[in-house]
């Protein structure tokens, strides 16, 4: 997951 | 991870938290929406395939495995605990799964961001999470005397709700193209859903009296 992305979120 | 990040995700936490010492010590899941806590294993189980695909961060996958096994173990306590499940209500928890599922469901092959089956159900899974509350809320309308640690449960995934809006405008100023109008539309609206629980909630803290929703 690239910088900038609301994937690495919970 | 910045702190308004790292607040909501602990609030989260806690909020989860106080939920299963509630009815791990009480044995009493009374107040508690089943529908709610099943939306929500749902939520996690459709949001979190990526933890087979990309690794993120230990605390990340960490706080994954932690939401998917609570949130599962609640859903298990009402369902097949012995004692817990006499506590359960199902007269007053009469909200149907379908009636959020579906239309979340038809909205995220619509709305997304890619058309993948991993996106499609990550995406899924923001819109439910944003209703999934509505079972618990209409409970605690219906019976309106609400015992503290159900409050605090709710207020405090209000609480998580807020932090995350916080966390997103500091990211869109500190991060280079971080707009997700999806993650933040659905994130609103959820926020919303608890606006005329918190003014109760902070009426009767601050009036200093027993939480009770009007009818």
């Amino acid at each position: 997951t690239q910088k900038g992305s609301s994937h690495d979120e919970l | 991870m910045n702190i308004f990040r790292l607040a909501g995700d602990m609030t989260h936490l806690a909020s989860v938290l106080v939920l299963l010492l509630k009815i791990h010590t009480i044995k009493s899941c009374a107040g508690i929406s089943l529908k709610t806590q099943e939306l929500y294993a749902l939520v996690f189980a459709t949001r979190y395939l990526d933890l087979f695909t990309d690794y993120i961060s230990l605390y990340n996958t960490l706080m994954k495995l932690i939401f998917l096994v609570s949130s599962f173990s609640i859903v298990w306590y009402i369902r097949h605990h012995k004692i817990v499940r006499r506590s359960y209500d199902k007269d007053q928890d009469t909200f149907r799964h379908y009636f959020l599922v579906l239309p979340c469901f038809l909205l995220a092959l619509v709305i997304n961001e890619k058309f993948t089956v991993k996106e499609i159900m990550w995406t899924f899974s923001l819109y439910l999470e944003a209703v999934a509350i509505l079972p618990q809320l209409v409970l605690l309308q219906r019976t309106r005397n609400i015992d503290n640690l159900t409050g605090q449960y709710v207020f405090l995934l209000g609480a998580y709700r807020s932090l995350y809006i916080l966390n997103w405008i500091y990211r869109y100023f500190t991060e280079p193209h971080y707009v997700h109008w999806i993650t933040w539309i659905s994130g609103l609206v959820q926020t919303l859903l608890y606006a005329d629980f918190f003014y109760y909630y902070f009426q009767s803290w601050k009036n200093n009296v027993k939480l009770e929703l009007p009818a």
